[in-house]
C-alpha cells in the first residue's frame, strides 16, 4: 500500500507551524 | 486495551504508524534481567501525527542533558522496546557507538528519518534507542527480521546518509537472540565505515 513519507525539512517545518503550537 | 486510541488532530499530518516514547534508567550494579528491565522502563506517551510528535519532543530533555545511564526509546505503538517482544524476537539492531557530544544530533536525525519512513523497508522497523553512558553514547535501530540481509543492508546505507557520521564510526549488527544470550547488547561483528 501507499506509505506516508516525509523528508527532514518537511518535519522541521511542521515544528514551527501554528498547528503544532 | 481500555486506553483511548491516539489519532491525528484536525489539520495535523498523520504518520505511517503511531509511535510511543519510552524512558529507562539503569542503576549501577543492578542485574539486567529482562524482568528488572521491564520494571525500569516507563512510557512517556504515544503520538499519531507530526505535530503531536513535536509537542512531546520539544518538552523532552535532550540526550546530551541526561545524566547517568539512561535511555530514550521510540517504538511503533504496540511493540515493547525489548528483544523478547513478539515483533522483535527474530530481529536485531544496528548499533552505533558515538563519542560524547554527538548523541543529541544523531538521535534527532535518526528518529526524523524513522518517522518520515525514509528507510523504505516496509514494516521492518520496530523502533530506535539512544543510550547515554558515562564515556560514550550508543544509538540503535531495531528491525524485525535479522536474517533479511537486503533489509539490514538498506538500513545501514540509510543510517550512513542520515546520520552524517564521522569516519571510523563503528557500526555493529547484532541479533536479539545473541543480545539475550550474552546479556550484553553491544558486542560482536564490527563494521568500520
Amino acid at each position: 500500500g501507499t506509505r506516508i513519507i516525509y523528508d527532514r525539512k518537511f518535519l522541521m517545518d511542521c515544528r514551527n507551524s501554528p498547528v503544532t503550537k | 486495551s481500555k486506553r483511548k486510541a491516539v489519532v491525528p488532530g484536525l489539520a495535523e499530518h498523520p504518520l505511517q504508524y503511531n509511535y510511543t516514547f519510552w524512558y529507562s534508567r539503569r542503576t549501577l550494579g543492578c542485574p539486567t534481567s529482562s524482568q528488572s528491565y521491564e520494571q525500569n522502563i516507563k512510557q512517556i506517551g504515544t503520538f499519531a501525527s507530526v505535530e503531536q510528535f513535536w509537542r512531546f519532543y520539544s518538552h523532552m530533555v535532550r540526550p546530551r542533558d541526561l545524566t547517568g545511564h539512561s535511555d530514550f526509546h521510540l517504538f511503533t505503538e504496540g511493540i515493547k522496546p525489548m528483544g523478547e517482544d513478539d515483533a522483535s524476537k527474530n530481529g536485531g539492531k544496528w548499533i552505533i557507538r558515538l563519542r560524547k557530544g554527538l548523541a543529541s544530533r544523531c538521535w534527532e536525525n535518526l528518529i526524523l528519518a524513522m518517522l518520515g519512513e525514509q528507510f523504505m523497508v516496509g514494516e521492518e522497523i520496530c523502533g530506535a534507542v539512544v543510550s547515554v553512558h558515562f564515556q560514550e553514547d550508543i544509538i540503535s535501530i531495531w528491525n524485525k527480521t535479522a536474517s533479511d540481509q537486503a533489509t539490514t543492508a538498506r538500513i545501514w546505507d540509510m543510517l550512513r546518509r542520515v546520520l552524517n557520521l564521522p569516519p571510523n564510526t563503528i557500526m555493529e549488527y547484532k541479533t536479539h537472540t545473541d543480545s539475550i544470550k550474552d546479556n550484553s547488547s553491544f558486542r560482536n561483528t564490527k563494521i568500520t565505515l
